[in-house]
């Protein structure tokens, strides 16, 4: 899963 | 993170500075798109609301706090402090035609539709584009200040770097974010004339100017 809460980049 | 990761992120951090710091120096916005700064301010915005529900490293905050601060402070000095030197006649891209269409596509192509991923959509998509009243206005005047053309470099340096990111966790991680990589391509394309301009123009010591 790519959501939210597993992105690190700004 | 990796080297290009953090390479990129000193670069928006590099980005934005030079244009606090002419702002501020000269007292002046001339030649600087208020609406390109009013759309990285949105842009960041929406991105980082995640600020509120999740925490991943006091880095991540810190560079997160900073865009924001900067990029409201930015548009602050634009539309009030120095609004006099702001020059407005020659900022003239319609927004709408980039909020728009990034808005409606953002409900159409994401990860998962809810309101956090869909405005973290939304600003990729957006800030792939964001940039386009600036190179507008400097297509439109002719020519850019150096301490502009600096400021351009370093931002569109920056997605590029995040590209030879992008390719590295794939490699090393078996990380990628289909959204994050197209757009962000898209995002440094856009920049390759001006870099051309930059690079034979700029760093050779003349002002940059285009060909009439």
């Amino acid at each position: 899963c790519h959501c939210s809460s597993e992105k690190d980049e700004l | 993170m990796n080297i290009f990761r953090l390479a990129g992120d000193l670069s928006h951090l590099a980005a934005i500075i030079i244009l606090l710091i002419k702002i501020w120096k000269t007292r002046s916005c001339a030649g600087i798109s208020g609406r390109s700064q009013v759309l990285f301010a949105i842009v960041f915005i929406t991105r980082y609301l995640d600020l509120f529900t999740n925490f991943i490293s006091a880095y991540n905050t810190a560079m997160k706090v900073f865009f924001l601060g900067s990029s409201i402070g930015t548009v602050y000095l634009m539309y009030l402090k120095f609004k006099a030197t702001y020059d407005h006649n020659h900022d003239t891209f319609r927004i709408e035609f980039l909020l728009l269409p990034t808005a409606l596509l953002s409900l159409v192509l994401n990860h998962e539709f809810s309101v956090m991923e869909i405005l973290w959509t939304f600003s990729i998509y957006l800030e792939s584009v964001a940039i386009l009243p600036q190179l507008f206005m400097v297509s439109k005047t002719g020519e850019a200040e150096s301490i502009t053309s600096h400021y351009l470099f370093a931002l569109g340096s920056y997605r590029g770097l995040y590209i030879l990111n992008w390719i590295y966790r794939y490699y090393f991680e078996g990380f990628y974010d289909i959204i994050a990589i197209v757009a962000g391509c898209v995002q440094t394309i856009l920049y390759c004339d001006f870099f051309y301009l930059y690079i034979t123009k700029v760093l050779k010591g003349k002002k940059l100017q285009l060909p009439a």
